[in-house]
């Protein structure tokens, strides 16, 4: 019934065909998925993209067994501490990076094959109160933790045995880090969001804190998720998982804004809103790749926005198998991963 | 967005932040 009150209010209908089934996965064994990822993994000569998939005391590697089949290659079990998140590592290879804790993230753990001793292992890349976290091209990892006292940011750099070839520390803001993304093209510049609603620029290489500038304030919470920088222009894009309604734009879920590094001044460029009626109420969790973003609403649908020109181009209704949990763009924008709870995974081209 | 709304543009906004911000 959600399809039916989409279908007259989507500007051109929900538009489904815009997103293309392409096969399923099913895991028996999970009970409660809390991730799904894309890794690219080679093996015998051939680079393929397999899916990762995580539960509380899991994570799984599946290959491609055929056009529309997966089978399971290889399953970690990490029973100590609760698994949270996959942390995708863009263009690595034969890494999973994984978040485990509690409440909150405790500490981040690689996992991989060793060719030496033709094993699955797992190794310790760091613990403590970690705020924050995101993998960026070249095998690299930069983290906010928390101690009482102060707020440390640091970047490790991975090596392919899941080791850590070197360490960064990047200088903090006063206000806690709730996200990173990295700067497409600029290999040496990370943006990240505050609490207090500011957008932050470092310089990977130095470890400087170039510019702090502020979001404002009708959209608090924002979360960045990628950042371009173009004409001298900074462009971020942003979600407001608690933004509220309002009659000019209704719910936004994501925004690009425009910064100005030189004078810190900002513009918003395009905001991209729920689906009205029943079918959106509220986002809950999301993922952007390139200028494409996908979410989980509270109804149990999946939306899909073309984020440059602010519009909804595609809803995927809760289905038989009842609410989607995830929605996550596979390496290289290849596929829209969505996920439900009960450990089903449905890839779509887009 | 028009340049006066964000003021002074320049292409090599990083390299200039990064030689005047603090090591």
């Amino acid at each position: 019934d959600v399809a039916e009150q989409l279908t007259p209010l989507l500007p051109g209908g929900p538009r489904e065909e815009s997103l293309h089934f392409v096969s399923e996965l099913k895991d028996p064994s999970c009970s409660c998925a809390v991730d799904v990822s894309t890794v690219w993994w080679a093996a015998a000569g051939r680079r393929e993209l397999r899916v990762v998939t995580a539960s509380e005391s899991t994570v799984s590697l599946w290959e491609p067994l055929g056009p529309d089949s997966w089978g399971k290659v290889h399953t970690w079990h990490l029973t100590e501490i609760p698994v949270i998140q996959i942390v995708p590592l863009p263009d690595t290879c034969n890494l999973v990076c994984v978040a485990l804790g509690e409440l909150e993230i405790g500490e981040i753990r690689l996992l991989l094959y060793s060719s030496e001793t033709d094993s699955f292992k797992y190794s310790l890349v760091k613990t403590g109160n970690i705020k924050a976290i995101v993998g960026l091209k070249d095998r690299r990892l930069v983290s906010s933790s928390r101690t009482m006292q102060e707020q440390q940011l640091e970047m490790v750099l991975l090596s392919e045995t899941g080791g850590s070839k070197d360490r960064q520390t990047l200088m903090p803001p006063e206000e806690t880090v709730t996200a990173f993304a990295e700067v497409e093209g600029m290999r040496e510049a990370l943006v990240g969001t505050t609490a207090g609603n500011s957008v932050v620029v470092w310089n990977l290489k130095t470890g400087q804190l170039l510019r702090k500038m502020d979001i404002g304030y009708s959209y608090p919470a924002s979360i960045c998720h990628r950042a371009y920088s173009d004409s001298g222009l900074l462009f971020v894009i942003l979600s407001h998982p608690h933004a509220k309604e309002s009659e000019s734009c209704g719910s936004p879920a994501f925004r690009v804004v425009a910064f100005n590094p030189r004078t810190g001044r900002s513009t918003g460029v395009m905001f991209s809103c729920l689906p009205p009626g029943r079918a959106g109420r509220r986002y809950l969790e999301g993922d952007v790749w390139d200028t494409a973003g996908a979410a989980v609403l509270t109804s149990g649908a999946v939306a899909v926005w073309d984020l440059l020109r602010g519009r909804c181009t595609a809803v995927l209704p809760p289905g038989p198998a009842g609410h989607w949990a995830l929605a996550r763009w596979a390496a290289g924008g290849a596929a829209l991963l969505a996920g439900h709870r009960n450990g089903t995974v449905r890839l779509y081209r887009y | 967005c028009s340049e006066s709304d964000l003021g002074p543009i320049s292409l090599n906004w990083f390299e200039e932040l990064s030689a005047e911000a603090p090591p």
